[in-house]
């Protein structure tokens, strides 16, 4: 599984996103991270081809939240073959937009003195959950209630292996902040804000059902202007909570 | 510390989301 980080999200093992049959030797391998406010893509690159490559570029298709590159590709040396390199690459979110299906999916090309490779790779919602998240309470109630309730969408969390206190630290630690709790007839309801790089508001009601000692089962209720997103919310709490 | 009257409209929106 992945690794959490100090003062950051979580953070999914590196997958193959470009396999080096696809790409003349060059297999890519990547994961998102967020850790204080800067989004990276973090890249491991395998020259598997019998000839050096240089001359690396990347860029961005347009995509839903304007994710693009923030610096060039930076590949210091040429890659012999057989050789792995580790890049990090940040990323910002005023790049063009456009509306992606799904909503989180990248197109990315890469150039080297070979060729040019394409490849699509989701990324998670939570890597654009800003650190000012956290909606002021009133706001909260107002907005809560201006919300209809057919842009509110109820998804399952079973077997959670963390209390009350572990979801709400741990959901915090991904910039979704708890604003309210309350205990009604034995559940926790946990009242939680989270806010998109591009100013979507998320609101949601957690409640949290004892289950056996070590598990706990969640509901998860969100309102959104936006309910397209809904769905990839839901996603990243899952992730979140269950590694 | 001052009732702004929020924590009360709390209890009544989790109230009434376990009992409509």
């Amino acid at each position: 599984s992945g690794v959490g980080t100090l003062s950051g999200s979580y953070v999914a093992p590196k997958a193959i996103w470009l396999p080096a049959m696809k790409a003349k030797g060059l297999e890519i391998s990547g994961t998102f991270t967020r850790q204080v406010g800067s989004i990276s893509m973090d890249l491991q690159l395998t020259n598997k081809a019998l000839q050096v490559m240089t001359d690396f570029a990347i860029q961005f298709n347009r995509n839903s939240f304007g994710l693009a590159p923030a610096a060039p590709l930076q590949v210091h040396a040429p890659l012999s073959p057989n050789q792995t390199v580790e890049i990090s690459l940040p990323l910002n979110t005023v790049g063009s937009v456009m509306k992606m299906e799904p909503l989180n999916n990248l197109q990315v090309a890469v150039k080297n003195n070979i060729d040019v490779f394409y490849f699509s790779t989701l990324y998670p919602l939570h890597i654009l959950f800003v650190e000012d998240g956290k909606m002021d309470r009133q706001m909260f109630l107002a907005t809560w209630k201006d919300i209809p309730n057919e842009n509110e969408a109820q998804f399952q969390i079973r077997d959670c292996p963390l209390n009350a206190e572990a979801v709400s630290s741990r959901l915090q630690s991904s910039n979704i902040f708890t604003v309210a709790k309350r205990n009604v007839e034995g559940q926790d309801m946990l009242y939680q804000s989270l806010k998109l790089t591009n100013g979507i508001w998320v609101l949601a009601e957690l409640r949290i059902q004892p289950g056996n000692p070590s598990f706990t089962h969640l509901q998860l209720s969100l309102k959104c202007r936006a309910p397209e997103v809904s769905q990839h919310v839901y996603q990243a709490y899952e992730t979140i909570l269950k590694n | 510390e001052l009732d702004d009257g929020l924590d009360e409209a709390f209890s009544r929106l989790a109230q009434s989301r376990t009992n409509p």
